[in-house]
């Protein structure tokens, strides 16, 4: 009985864990998609500044 | 970029504090058990 | 003592686990870093191609 008490209290761990990861994870992936949208943004309004001048 | 990287270091800080956590808990729970039986 | 060696080896496994993230996490960093510098070369590459143009 204590082995299975200690078995799933492993278990929660380990998957509370993978929760953190996934949505650190997601959350990263978020960030990096709309950091470079961002500076792709910034880059061809520039260059469409140029252009024009 | 700088900016990005700077926060991706104060959000990766901040989940392995939750990590942490998760490990004393597990410490403490199976410690209980241990105890326990 | 058996559960005394399972509690051991659960936190070890979990430590392990711990360790595998963070090695994951900073290669994560230094590969969106370098997406990121990817991007914007890429783009400003395009830039230059276009006001030559």
């Amino acid at each position: 009985k204590g082995l299975e008490e200690i078995r799933h209290q492993y278990l929660r761990a380990v998957n509370k864990i993978r929760g953190d990861m996934m949505h650190y994870i997601q959350e990263s992936k978020k960030r990096a998609a709309e950091m470079i949208r961002a500076e792709v943004l910034k880059e061809r309004q520039q260059t469409a500044r140029k252009m024009r001048k | 970029a700088v900016r990005y990287l700077e926060e991706e270091d104060k959000r990766s800080q901040k989940l392995l504090q939750r990590l942490d956590t998760h490990i004393e808990e597990l410490k403490t729970e199976s410690e209980r058990t241990v105890d326990k039986y």
